[in-house]
């Protein structure tokens, strides 16, 4: 079972199509491993990207110093899973 | 295992557990409600189908979800709305009258491979499970599979990226079957499949970004359907053409569906209300099914009301 403990979702908001061309090359950075839930299209679309735990700080840095605008959706992935996986144990008890 | 007529429709249930309650509701409406097996998966689970039907080969509806393993509100909300289907049956006159006229097929879990791989080791898993010669990289992602402008924009050739359209179009066993299916029936008046997540009500073309023929038709039919979903809980939805509501993508069922003939295809993505992706937490299944069912019965409505 595959974990992700301190993996974040990041909500980012693109205000430009130059932003949109920096995102998609982001998501081309195969060593980054980042998941994009919502890809980016427009320019005020939101995109959610999954970042894994140890490129958290690497992706902010650089969306910060592109000034591209993001916030923080899911703060540990793992978290969400841990009360998903309990409520089926639940369920199934 | 949990015994019919108790079954918790707000869990998220493994896919055993999901078998298990498709034989149940089987077993408990017996003059509706059958099961069909069209194929198996690649890792050979089977794909269960099932029809709701009065008698007669009659004109049909099809309904899928899942097909992206991990958006597990897709399937729980499917299997709520088979439920629903039979015990509406009677004494709704509306779903009456349409399983008086019309077939339903419904596929709760398009991709059990992935499914059942989301539950055991990838929550995150998105594409099927099929191994490629040559690739450590598995798995093809199932929307991108179809003959629809097959490995066309926003489709991808790379085996490790999730929207990798695989090595020719139906190649994934999953898809073909369905395909294989439709075909063979031949009087399929609508395909519809349901994703997660962002509020969505879509109809063709996304591999194109120009208008369907029936473009004006589909977009009345799927506002009346958005406003339905709308009015139960207020969850908003934007309606129009893949191509302009997300992306360009090629290889999507509901533009095969669509270039085949069938007129009324649509693809919702369903809710996340902003703050849970694909992790939408187990209380919101039920909210979420509630509306959606009235956004699919809106559209079942005008295909038991507009025959072609």
């Amino acid at each position: 079972q595959e974990t992700f403990v301190g993996d974040q979702v990041l909500e980012i908001i693109p205000s430009n199509e130059e932003q949109i061309t920096t995102l998609m090359q982001l998501e081309a950075e195969e060593h980054l491993q980042l998941d994009f839930w919502k890809s980016p299209t427009i320019p005020r679309q939101r995109v959610h990207v999954r970042v894994p735990f140890s490129n958290v700080q690497t992706v902010k840095v650089f969306l910060e110093s592109q000034g591209i605008a993001y916030s923080i959706m899911v703060e540990d992935v793992q978290v969400l899973l841990d009360q998903e996986r309990e409520e089926m144990l639940l369920n199934q008890r | 295992r949990e015994r019919g007529g108790n079954f918790n429709f707000g869990a998220y249930h493994t896919l055993d557990e999901i078998y298990q309650e498709m034989d149940n509701l089987v077993a408990e409406h017996p003059g509706l409600v059958s099961k069909v097996n069209i194929g198996s998966s690649f890792e050979n689970r089977p794909m269960n189908v099932l029809k709701f039907s009065t008698g007669g080969d009659k004109p049909a509806i099809w309904l899928d979800a899942g097909i992206h393993a991990r958006e597990w509100v897709t399937q729980a909300t499917a299997l709520w709305t088979a439920n629903k289907l039979a015990s509406d049956y009677g004494t709704d006159p509306s779903i009456t009258s349409l399983l008086d006229t019309l077939d339903i097929f419904l596929l709760p879990v398009t991709n059990p491979d992935g499914y059942a791989y989301s539950h055991t080791t990838n929550r995150m898993w998105r594409k099927t499970r099929s191994k490629l010669s040559g690739s450590f990289c598995a798995g093809v992602d199932p929307n991108r599979n179809w003959d629809a402008n097959f490995g066309g924009p926003g489709a991808s050739s790379s085996p490790c990226s999730d929207s990798y359209h695989g090595p020719k179009a139906n190649s994934e066993v999953e898809v073909k079957s369905i395909v294989d299916f439709i075909k063979s029936h031949g009087q399929i008046k609508a395909f519809l499949t349901l994703h997660s997540y962002s509020q969505l009500l879509m109809y063709p073309y996304g591999y194109k970004c120009t208008k369907p023929a029936n473009s004006d038709e589909l977009d009345e039919v799927a506002q009346k359907a958005a406003k339905s979903l709308t009015g139960l809980h207020g969850t908003k939805y934007k309606v129009g053409p893949i191509c302009s509501v997300i992306y360009q993508a090629s290889g999507g069922s509901i533009d095969w569906a669509y270039d085949i003939g069938i007129k009324y295809s649509f693809a919702f993505e369903l809710r996340d209300t902003g703050s849970y992706g694909f992790l939408l937490p187990a209380k919101q299944i039920l909210p979420t099914a509630e509306e959606t069912w009235l956004g699919l019965k809106t559209i079942m409505e005008h295909v038991r009301d507009h025959p072609y």
